[in-house]
């Protein structure tokens, strides 16, 4: 573990919770892509199967548990108690479309062919695009309430960290996982267009406001 | 060269 790792997993940590009280303190969840939650909660179910299987330490079981319940519970508030301010008409991105790509490119390029790994590549790859509905939502409505711009920026921090982790790890232990690497860094140049936007402008106090 | 990779990150 390192401190890039940790402040990763601590913003990632952050951005669920901001998404949580947002949600259920609003008691909407207008502005909000469902999708994307479900894509996330594909993610964790299908790269946390191991939590069966293998014992990392107890921060490592702590936190998939966490990552787990937070994001049904997100899917929940979404789709059940708060399913009226769900805004259908702008939450449109056909996730299909990501999930099936991630499947076959998982299926093509892994590390070892079996069931475990090849379903840890899929959520690796599908992690790096599970994003894309909420900016394609957040487009299509022109501009986002600025705490949902603190959670996209706390999301996308999240994987900009480990990054840096996968470099200090590279330099220090000479351990490196190129899926995830590659992975990582597409799924944050997904968020520079929005990174330069909350700088110049959410943290000035202004609205976001996207190209639609 | 075992056949499973023990992922250590979240």
């Amino acid at each position: 573990m390192n401190i890039f790792r940790l402040t990763g997993d601590l913003a990632h940590l952050i951005a669920i919770i901001i998404l949580l009280h947002k949600i259920w303190k609003s008691r909407s969840c207008a502005g909000i892509s469902g999708k994307s939650q479900v894509l996330f909660a594909l993610v964790y179910t299908t790269r946390y199967l191991d939590l069966v299987t293998s014992y990392v330490s107890i921060y490592n079981t702590f936190m998939k548990f966490v990552f787990l319940a937070t994001s049904y519970a997100t899917i929940y508030l979404i789709y059940v108690k708060f399913k009226a301010t769900y805004d259908h008409n702008h939450d449109t991105f056909r996730i299909e479309f990501l999930i099936l790509p991630s499947l076959a490119l998982a299926l093509l390029i892994n590390h070892y062919f079996n069931f475990l790994e090849v379903l840890w590549t899929f959520s690796i790859y599908l992690e790096s695009v599970a994003i894309l509905p909420q900016l394609f939502m957040v487009s299509k409505t022109g501009e986002a309430e600025s705490i949902t711009s603190h959670y996209l920026f706390a999301l996308g921090s999240y994987r900009a960290l480990y990054i840096l982790n996968w470099i200090y790890r590279y330099a220090t232990e000479g351990h490196y996982d190129l899926i995830a690497i590659v992975a990582g860094v597409v799924q944050t140049v997904l968020y520079c267009d929005f990174f330069y936007l909350y700088i110049t402008k959410v943290l000035k106090g202004k609205k976001l406001q996207l190209p639609a | 060269h075992e056949e499973t990779i023990l992922h250590d990150e979240l």
